[in-house]
This record gives C-alpha cells, structure tokens and sequence, in this order.
C-alpha cells in the first residue's frame, strides 16, 4: 500500500 | 521520529502555549487574527479525523488531542472571553481565498481520493498559507507585540524545521512525502520576511516595527 496514506507526522 | 521532528513539534508547541498565554496573561487578543486561528483549527481538524482510528504512537495521539484542545481553546478566548478587545477592523484578510484554492487544489494533487487523505491534503494545503491573515494584520498594524513576534517566530521554525527532517528521512529512510514538502517549503519561505525582521530587530531587543 502506497505508505504516503499512512501518515506518522504530525 | 527524529530530534529535527521532535525539535519541530515542540516548537509547534511552544507557539500555541505562547499564544494562549499571552492571551489569557494580558487579558487580550489585540495584534491576534482570528481568522488564521480558524484556519489552524480547520488545519487540525481535518488532519486528525484519523485521531479516533489509526493509532501511530502514544506521543502522536497525545500531540494531536493538544493541538486540538488548544486551538479551539484560542478560538474561544478570542471570540468569546475577549471577544471586545478584537481587532476586528485589522483583521480583514478574505479566508475564502484561501479556502477554495485550498479545496480545488486538493482535488487536483493527492496521493489518494479516499476522505480521510483527501482532507489531510487539504490540511497540508491550508496550513502553508494559514498565517497570512495574521502576517497580513502586522502588515496592516505596522508592528506587533514582542510576545506576538515570538508566537510567530516559533510557527516558522516549527515548519522549517519539518524541512530538515524531511531531508533526514530522505536520506535516512528513503521516505519522501512531495505534498507535505512542498507545501512546508511555501509555508516556511511565508515567514521568511518576518524571520528577517524578527532576527534584526526583537533579538536586538527592539520592538517589531515595519519599516514604514
């Protein structure tokens, strides 16, 4: 899955 | 997480915290847009939907519920609590022209057209140009509070700072975000002008005045 759509920043 | 990000975030808080204490300490919001406070609240709001079901990290959901609370915490003391020492009169910078170019071009550029991603483009999008009603007020005032230049000396540094940990994962972990960055790269060259005059002046211990 395309990690950009799983967002760890705030 | 790395300690430009950490170093970034807690920037990000100290300017909140700045920001509402100055309120709250000097009873007033004069010098303060509230219409950049209602774009942050926008800003946290459509980034965090997610707050309720993706779980990155405890800090993470920690640092959210805070950005949350304290930005409505601000629009409050500015719209209600001292909702008369609103200046009104100097904060007239139009947010719809923020707004739509906001929403169209998150429609346009975005990684994924599901809700949740399209809203936190949006979010991105809006928080680059989310100062400019209140870089707008200083313009129009002319000057603006040290405590208020400190405020926003912070916001600056907390996003410029994201631009070096964006450059630590690209080289650290091959991670690249192009939205975030670009947009962090915009909202970071906004301040740029107040930096100039924020590191020539205040830090010279003189008040934050335009040159006329």
């Amino acid at each position: 899955e395309d990690d950009n759509t799983h967002h760890d920043e705030l | 997480m790395n300690i430009f990000r950490l170093l970034g975030d807690i920037c990000h808080l100290v300017a909140i915290i700045v920001l509402l204490l100055k309120i709250w300490k000097t009873r007033s919001c004069a010098g303060i847009s509230g219409k950049s406070q209602i774009l942050f609240a926008l800003v946290y709001t459509t980034r965090y939907v997610d707050l309720f079901f993706t779980y990155v990290s405890l800090y993470n959901s920690v640092m959210k519920v805070i950005f949350l609370a304290s930005s409505y915490a601000t629009l409050y003391l500015i719209y209600v609590k001292f909702k008369a020492t609103y200046d009104f009169n100097h904060d007239t910078f139009r947010i719809e022209f923020l707004l739509i170019p906001c929403v169209i071009l998150s429609l346009l550029i975005t990684h994924d057209y599901s809700p949740v991603e399209l809203l936190w483009t949006f979010s991105i999008y809006l928080e680059a140009v989310a100062i400019l009603p209140q870089l707008f007020m200083v313009s129009k005032t002319g000057e603006a509070e040290t405590i208020t230049s400190h405020y926003l000396f912070a916001l600056g540094a907390y996003r410029a700072l994201y631009i070096v940990n964006w450059i630590y994962r690209y080289y650290t972990e091959s991670f690249i975000d192009g939205i975030a960055v670009v947009a962090g790269i915009i909202q970071t060259i906004l301040y740029a002008d107040f930096f100039y005059l924020y590191i020539t002046k205040v830090l010279k211990g003189k008040d934050f005045k335009l040159p006329a």
